[in-house]
């Protein structure tokens, strides 16, 4: 099935879903 | 998802197509798919037995033009310019959205420089106006733009077709992401059960203070 | 007085066909609606004030048009005479727009294009107009300044799938869904705008430049982390301190969200959402696609 194949590897690329320093800060 | 569902009616018109074309036929399905505004996915026209038979005849050209398409990147083609046939302005404009979406695939951040080497821009404003019309304003990424560091920060791509040998990194890639929630998820149980021991002992504590308290009254 | 008044109505008619409108008005306004054999007919005033002003508003004169539209709006809960009622309403929503109150005239432009009763005073109110009331909604919304309430209108109109019909549609569509407009488009749509419409401001700007800098610049903010006043001016298609001023001017009305940094000359927009509600937001959205794969899987038996 590519279309599923290309919708996982979409999804797939968002991980980590934020990685910004400011996040860390805020995330803590 | 949204692209997704735009392109599936358009892949499953070209497949289609593709069930009775041959030989030119299929040649020029192929110019029309890499042609057209709406699509970005060509793994199910390449799969289709009438186009991989261009392999080896007067058309295999065109079959090369598909595969670019599927896999491969404005670079490629210029690598490759010679054995492949002039692109359309379309078709070229096509495969540098592509190339965005492949280079998206690596990192969210997009530096200015690799963009405009990659996408053959001299300049900020065009490799903007690309980005912007082109890629977002087509709903193909979503993102920022930071001129003060000179990068493309990514929050969604469209997935393109699966090059060879990718399908074991996204396996791994969601087993990470699998052990990653589990964790996640039991570092979070052991916090909220951290926390209910903790309320327990400070309603303890409390209580005894009270009855301390109360003694204290009392004696009093 | 009767025979005064009948010579000035028959006047009035004679320049309204040449065309003489501002005359036509004039001559009507000369009835002494407030002293006179007539000043007990309410009805008659109403008429007549709605005339005159519909009169002035052919030669775009908004400022006598509103004198007489005011002293029709103390009449006019009276009225039960529905065609007057309906061109009161269309000469007020002319004369906020004529004024440049874009969304007042807008909500009313509007209001009067969902017409329900399409036979008024014996005269069949037909789909042109109610589209022509529709287009003058969706380009006053346009021309109107940007922020939270030309928002919403926008989006009211964006739904209605009327206006997918109109030839205004991909204008509205770019602006509801917050895209640069680019030179041509702007150009295509000033072709269909009012005189008045087009009028210079005192910054010697224009009604529509002013609200296309603006829009664009909102537009730029949900693209742009940050930008160089001298690329926000190549993206606007204006001079760098002309995209700096209206910036200022934008962030004090608290219309858009940001700072300038004079010395390096950019812009750093600031995102309404805290970094931790973005997670949040990301979260979300990998789970939907997450769902959205599976529910994929679903539908095809995998």
């Amino acid at each position: 099935e590519h279309a599923l194949l290309r919708q996982v590897s979409s999804l797939v690329r968002r991980l980590p879903a934020i990685d910004s320093p400011k996040f860390q800060d805020d995330f803590l | 998802m949204e692209v997704e569902e735009r392109q599936s009616e358009l892949v499953e018109q070209f497949v289609m197509l593709a069930k009775s074309a041959r030989g030119r036929a299929a040649a020029e399905l192929i110019a029309h798919a890499t042609s057209h505004p709406s699509l970005f996915a060509f793994a199910e026209l390449l799969a289709m037995p009438h186009i991989g038979e261009l392999q080896g005849t007067e058309h295999s050209s065109s079959l090369d033009v598909l595969k670019l398409f599927a896999h491969g990147t404005w670079s490629d083609y210029k690598c490759n310019a010679s054995n492949l046939p002039q692109l359309l302005p379309q078709q070229q404009l096509k495969l540098k959205q592509l190339t965005v979406l492949t280079l998206a695939e690596t990192t969210k951040v997009l530096p200015y420089d690799l963009l405009m080497r990659e996408l053959d821009v001299s300049n900020v404003r065009d490799l903007e106006d690309l980005l912007i019309n082109d890629c977002m304003y087509a709903g193909i990424v979503r993102g920022k733009l930071d001129q003060c560091r000179r990068c493309f920060e990514v929050s969604f791509a469209a997935g393109r077709d699966l090059r060879p040998g990718q399908l074991e990194n996204m396996m791994q890639t969601l087993e990470n992401w699998l052990a990653k929630s589990e964790f996640l998820l039991s570092n979070i149980q052991e916090k909220i059960k951290w926390a209910d021991g903790m309320n327990e002992s400070d309603k303890r504590h409390k209580k005894e203070v009270e009855e301390k308290q109360e003694e204290v009254r009392k004696s009093v | 007085e009767e025979q005064v008044c009948l010579i000035r109505e028959r006047l009035a008619e004679l320049y309204e066909i040449e065309e003489e409108w501002t005359k036509s008005a004039q001559m009507l306004s000369g009835i002494d609606l407030d002293t006179g054999i007539r000043a007990g007919d309410e009805s008659y005033k109403l008429t007549k004030c709605v005339k005159i002003a519909l009169l002035y508003l052919e030669d775009d004169d908004a400022t006598n048009a509103e004198v007489y539209i005011k002293k029709a709006s103390f009449m006019v809960n009276g009225c039960k005479d529905e065609a007057v009622i309906l061109q009161y309403k269309v000469c007020y929503a002319r004369i906020l727009d004529s004024k440049r109150k874009f969304l007042e005239a807008a909500l009313r432009y509007y209001e009067m294009s969902q017409l329900e009763k399409r036979e008024i005073g014996g005269r069949i109110v037909d789909e042109e107009e109610l589209q022509q009331a529709l287009t003058a909604a969706v380009t006053c919304t346009i021309l109107a300044a940007a922020g939270p309430q030309r928002s919403r209108v926008l989006a009211t109109l964006y739904k209605d799938e009327r206006c997918s019909k109109l030839k205004i549609y991909p204008i509205l569509q770019k602006v509801y869904l917050e895209r640069i407009l680019r030179k041509p488009e702007v150009d295509a749509f000033a072709e269909e705008l009012k005189p008045h419409q087009k009028a210079l401001l005192p910054d010697s700007s224009t009604v529509l430049d002013r609200a296309m800098i603006e829009h664009n610049l909102l537009s730029a903010s949900k693209l742009y982390t940050n930008i160089s006043f001298e690329e926000l001016g190549a993206l606007l298609g204006i001079a760098p301190d002309k995209a700096e001023k209206i910036a200022a001017r934008m962030i004090s009305e608290d219309r858009m969200r940001g700072s300038i940094d004079q010395v390096e000359a950019v812009i750093h927009f600031d995102n309404d959402i805290e970094e931790l509600q973005q997670w949040d937001q990301q979260i979300v959205s990998v789970c939907q696609s997450l769902n959205d794969v599976l529910d994929s899987m679903m539908k095809k038996g995998i």
